[in-house]
């Protein structure tokens, strides 16, 4: 398609920072009616994600402790890469969205399975 | 595109019966690696639906309550019905998933963003 990670990802999205428990978590969810938060440094980078399945897990494991039940290995996107490429990662992962990253690491926007669904009306 | 609900719709899917707690739906999701629960009744009839939004949803709003934190006016879709037009409902509720139901309203598989998604490498 010609389409490009960058077309889509929204940018102005939700972050929180170490230290956040999960019930800090779990209200910025509801707030903002979002379903994944980066986890970044005090210097914008990504160090992990927080979805509202790992929440729904905390609840699952009785845990009260946002560090175990956060993922760390994120799998990202960068802004230049071709849609096809970031449907093809979530696919494989048996995940919904992506945080889009600079050459920096920094996070700039997410990338969601919906974003690219809702192109299938233009196909 | 000539795509259907039906051809990509997951059949096996996991389905709650009314009177669950809100742990035990966490801990569904948990073992099945799943994010949306329909909840019906003992005819199988679809009577509302739970996510992992809504379990973390319970933690912001400290309720124990299920029926409290459940969606009850569901959006649903139909097997016979185009892809086009269940992507066109989730875009316009900012919701990832649909019970597809047959016309007697039971639940017979589910048609999620992700699964209109990984089409995009099709066209
Ligand atoms: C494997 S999925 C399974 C449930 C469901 N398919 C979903 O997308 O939430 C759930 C797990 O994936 C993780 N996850 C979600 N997006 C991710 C990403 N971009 N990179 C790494 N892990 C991710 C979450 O932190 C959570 O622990
Ligand atoms: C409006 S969405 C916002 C967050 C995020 N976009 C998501 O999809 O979870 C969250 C709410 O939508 C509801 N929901 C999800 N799928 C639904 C469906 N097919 N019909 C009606 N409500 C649904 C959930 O029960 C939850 O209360």
């Amino acid at each position: 398609s010609h389409t490009y990670v960058s077309d889509i990802m929204i940018e102005d999205i939700a972050t929180i920072k170490e230290g956040i428990s999960i019930d800090e978590a779990a209200r910025v969810m509801f707030e903002k009616e979002i379903t994944h938060l980066p986890l970044v440094s005090s210097d914008s980078k990504l160090v992990g994600l927080v979805t509202s399945w790992d929440i729904s897990k905390s609840i699952a494991l009785k845990s009260d402790n946002l560090d175990e039940i956060m993922t760390k290995n994120v799998v990202t996107a960068r802004p230049d890469e071709p849609i096809e490429k970031a449907a093809e990662k979530m696919e494989s992962k048996d995940i919904s969205a992506l945080p889009v990253v600079d050459e920096n690491k920094r996070v700039i926007g997410l990338v969601t399975s919906e974003d690219i669904s809702r192109l299938i009306e233009e196909f």
